[in-house]
């Protein structure tokens, strides 16, 4: 399961 | 942040610049699928909902909002105000082709089932096709005007920097995104006929014009 915050790319 | 990510997103940026511009300063969108932009600005929509519920860094809330603004911007000038040079004929791509099945893709594959992340999901792999109906157009009219090729050269160019960024973080930071790097590799595969195009013709000062 993917840490929502971790998109920390544009 | 690394050299990669640094230059895919200023390369990213230099390509909304020059569309902009492009549009404003020759008060024209002629050559320009409208339906592309529509499709980018529902990409930035739902991916950086995420402005409201979490903060990353200065520079990623900015250029959030710039790209996002830039998005309606480019959209509002095609359909309002420079609507009359609007090339809507051209622009025959069916927009409900590539949403309906890129909607249904990130509702099966997911990293997880919820609004936020399937929306994330959902731009992830929409912006790897939006470029269609602009490809689809030039393909339709044969050719496109040099400037338009120096934006789709940057913003295929910022998703190539974007896999080596990839490859960096991977080793350096043991990260990677198994939905960002796929999606990422088809999107960039699509502008390789285009790239070929661009250092053929363009950069040697000719018209990109495709063979009849």
């Amino acid at each position: 399961k993917a840490d929502e915050t971790s998109h920390d790319e544009l | 942040m690394n050299i990669f990510r640094l230059t895919g997103d200023l390369s990213h940026l230099a390509a909304i610049i020059i569309l902009l511009l492009k549009i404003w300063k020759t008060r024209s969108c002629a050559g320009i699928s409208g339906k592309s932009q529509i499709l980018f600005a529902l990409v930035f929509t739902t991916r950086y909902l995420d402005l409201l519920t979490s903060f990353i860094s200065f520079y990623n809330t900015i250029m959030k909002l710039i790209y996002i603004g830039c998005a309606y911007a480019t959209v509002y000038l095609i359909y309002m105000k420079f609507k009359a040079t609007y090339d809507g004929n051209h622009d025959s791509f069916r927009l409900e082709f590539l949403v309906v099945p890129v909607g249904g893709l990130a509702c099966l594959v997911n990293h997880d089932f919820s609004f936020l992340e399937i929306l994330w999901t959902f731009s992830i792999y929409l912006e790897s096709v939006a470029i269609l109906p602009q490809l689809f157009m030039i393909s339709k009219t044969g050719e496109a005007e040099t400037i338009t090729t120096h934006y789709l050269f940057f913003l295929g160019l910022y998703r190539a920097l974007y896999l080596f960024n990839w490859i960096w973080r991977f080793y350096f930071e043991g990260f990677f995104d198994m939905i960002a790097i796929v999606a990422g590799v088809v999107q960039t595969i699509l502008y390789c006929d285009f790239f070929y195009l661009y250092v053929t013709k363009v950069l040697k000062g000719k018209k990109l014009s495709l063979p009849a």
